[in-house]
């Protein structure tokens, strides 16, 4: 297992390096890594030792090669199947967001409680109710779930999809959900990134 | 200055301290806030030096004066206020967003380009057109605004955002805008907390 610290540091590098791929860059550095991803050289040369041998001393890494390595190492080798549970103003806003086949994930189906959103159309999907989720997690052969209802909601959700058979919850209500040891969580915070540009919006950069 | 990488871990520990703060605990440790915050106990009591002496060997932190000292650190002093540029979908879903003031973030202003929904109410907020932004932005006394606009809008948004004076900028959308050096830009990724999730559903922990 990867320990949490280092896989988050990889997830950066596999952006980074993904970018300078669109940006057709044939070969880079750890130095140039680490510029894009707030880390140091030295840092970037350990966390890539644990994806394997890469790149050569002196001479840095090739990119392509480089990014096949780190979607290896971090289990990006299929397409990852995801579902939106609770298709309001921010799960819709969720399933037009573009460039979910650039990562390989496929949002493949919406779910909602309310019954007047069941049957309409969000972005690619037709919403669903909640009566045979696990019939249709199956069906849809779904990893993981977008948990995006209100927080007094998030709860009852959640332990809706684990008994459905979902195995990995995104999680953007502002609550912390309880699932069993096998179920994974991830929360994402925007109040992060906005307290990181405080501090640099307080202390700006000398001219 | 702090550098990035701590930066990022000082906001974090700030987070599991304020949790344990409305949980009522009194004191706590540095393996206690490594155990939440994802990071080593080591790397704890390296970071928080970065705060001045806190906290006696042997016998922890005490909660409050840690979370007082965090929020000092991280320039987190004053309330600051926030703008939403693009009262989209996500707009409308961060105008609702709970506990933005127990962080002393206080949204102050909405801003669309479409004539439609300018003068409509969202959240606490009226919407306001473009037109004099840099005297709405003066008015509000705005320090940061979130752009939640469409990825090709983006960039002109941000043009304006910066031309009227606005000095940190929350960018949801997926597009890395360029801004003068003297303003400072934080991006909202959830596909990293994404493939964090997918690393640890392809690799679940042995039972
Ligand atoms: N992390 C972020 O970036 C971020 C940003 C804004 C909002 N949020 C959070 O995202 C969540 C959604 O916000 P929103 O503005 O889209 O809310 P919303 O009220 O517009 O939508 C919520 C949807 O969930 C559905 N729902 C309620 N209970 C349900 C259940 N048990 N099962 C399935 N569906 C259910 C509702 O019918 C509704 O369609 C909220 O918790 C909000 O605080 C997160
Ligand atoms: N980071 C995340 O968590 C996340 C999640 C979902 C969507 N997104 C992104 O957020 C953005 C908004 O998504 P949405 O679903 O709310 O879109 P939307 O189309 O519902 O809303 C966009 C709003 O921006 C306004 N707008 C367009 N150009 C503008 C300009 N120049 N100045 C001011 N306002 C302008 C539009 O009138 C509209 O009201 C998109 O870029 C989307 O990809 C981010």
């Amino acid at each position: 297992m990867i320990p949490t610290a280092t896989l988050g540091r990889l997830v950066t590098y596999l952006r980074v390096v993904a970018e300078l791929e669109t940006e057709g860059v044939l070969t880079t550095s750890s130095e140039a890594i680490a510029g894009r991803a707030h880390a140091t050289a030295f840092q970037v040369r350990k966390d890539l030792a644990y994806c394997g041998r890469l790149g050569t001393r002196g001479s840095g890494y090739q990119v392509a090669p480089l990014a096949r390595e780190l979607r290896r190492a971090l289990g990006l080798t299929r397409v990852w199947h995801v579902a939106i549970m609770g298709v309001g103003r921010l799960g819709q806003a969720l399933a037009d967001y573009p460039n979910f086949d650039r990562y390989d994930f496929a949002l493949r189906a919406a779910y909602d409680a309310d019954p007047a959103k069941v049957g309409s159309t969000v972005g690619p999907l037709v919403v669903e109710g909640l009566d045979d989720l696990a019939a249709s997690v199956a069906r849809h052969a779904l990893d993981m779930a977008f948990l995006t209802v209100p927080a007094a909601a998030a709860q009852g959700a959640a332990d809706a999809l684990v008994a459905a058979g979902i195995r990995g919850i995104l999680n953007f209500a502002p609550t912390v959900i309880e699932v069993p040891a096998h179920i994974r969580v991830e929360s994402v915070d925007f109040l992060a990134g906005l307290t990181r540009l405080t501090y640099y919006v307080g202390n700006p950069p000398a001219e």
